[in-house]
């Protein structure tokens, strides 16, 4: 699976994500990628792209459940969002997460053992990476 | 900030004795792929065409399971899904079970901008490509051989396991996306 997630110079804010799936995956199967609010979700607060384990991305409503915490809870942040996801709702091995918010904080992490992941700002904050 | 950008190219378990040489790989590539993104920010691009952008070198990359490089489902085949959402208008695309189309995520563009809809599915989703005249291939395109080896010692495992394909038994070591 990839993803990307995007905040522009006038504020707009994108996700997207695309993916062959599962291996010998059976007929008809579909994950959490084309799920909208699941694998992939954008609000006018945060963009998140999801990758694992679909079936249970699904389950938790991923991208959704982090915006919802960042818009209903008082002084949320975008990486505590993430953490809850990642941490509170999720289960270890099951997934990694991208998003940035609509100030542009950017937010990668996984709570399985590696995610091919990289981020980069305009204030020349910038990474590249794999493992923890 | 004025603007910012994140991608990612799958998570899961990931070995730490991949060869040196195959660990810059990945890197130089996803380096390339932020590269992409930072570039085309800077020149003011919108988030949209930059996400499409970024997607479509990943899509296009057959490192990453996406587009080329996709792995096999069960038949033998590749069933590729998609979407792309814009936050400040709440527009979304998807795509599900796309067996021809190169670039998956610029059909869910498709949908979410020519269409009244939010996803299409299989055939309708392939009916749909041939009205948008996206560029489409055969599914030979597809094919790498590591994911097809991967793909065979899948079949083996279930072989030799005996399980059904519904076991959560089967499922516990292999449901990723």
């Amino acid at each position: 699976t990839v993803g990307c997630v995007v905040l522009d110079q006038e504020g707009m804010l994108v996700a997207g994500t695309s993916t062959g799936g599962m291996t010998n995956k059976m007929y008809g199967r579909v994950g959490d990628v084309p799920i909208i609010g699941s694998g992939t979700y954008a609000s006018d607060v945060v963009a998140v792209s999801m990758t694992g384990w679909g079936e249970k991305i699904m389950r938790a409503v991923s991208g959704h459940t982090v915006s919802s915490y960042m818009k209903f809870k008082e002084g949320a942040t975008l990486e505590e969002a993430g953490n809850y996801l990642l941490n509170d709702v999720l289960e270890p091995g099951d997934a990694g997460m991208i998003a940035v918010d609509k100030y542009g904080n950017m937010y990668m992490n996984m709570n399985t053992s590696g995610m091919f992941r990289a981020m980069s700002d305009s204030e020349g904050n910038r990474e590249v990476a794999i493992w923890e | 900030k004025d603007w910012a950008i994140v991608l990612h190219g799958g998570a899961g378990t990931i070995s730490k004795d991949l060869p040196d040489s195959v660990k810059q790989a990945y890197m130089n590539d996803l380096d390339e792929a932020i590269s992409i993104g930072e570039e085309a920010l800077a020149n003011g691009e919108s988030a949209i065409d930059v996400v499409q952008k970024v997607i479509n070198y990943l899509e296009d990359n057959p490192k990453f399971n996406a587009g080329k490089g996709a792995v096999f489902t069960h038949e033998g085949k590749h069933e590729l899904d998609a979407a792309i959402m814009v936050g400040n208008t709440r527009n979304a695309g998807a795509v599900t079970g796309v067996t021809s189309v190169k670039n998956p995520i610029n059909l869910a563009r498709m949908v979410m901008e020519n269409s009244k809809h939010v996803m299409f599915a299989g055939e309708g989703a392939e009916e749909f490509a041939i009205e948008m005249d996206v560029k489409r291939v055969n599914q030979d395109y597809f094919y790498t051989q590591r994911r097809y080896e991967a793909y065979k010692r899948a079949i083996a495992e279930d072989s030799e396991s005996g399980l059904l394909d519904s076991s959560e038994d089967y499922w516990e070591d292999d449901k990723y996306g």
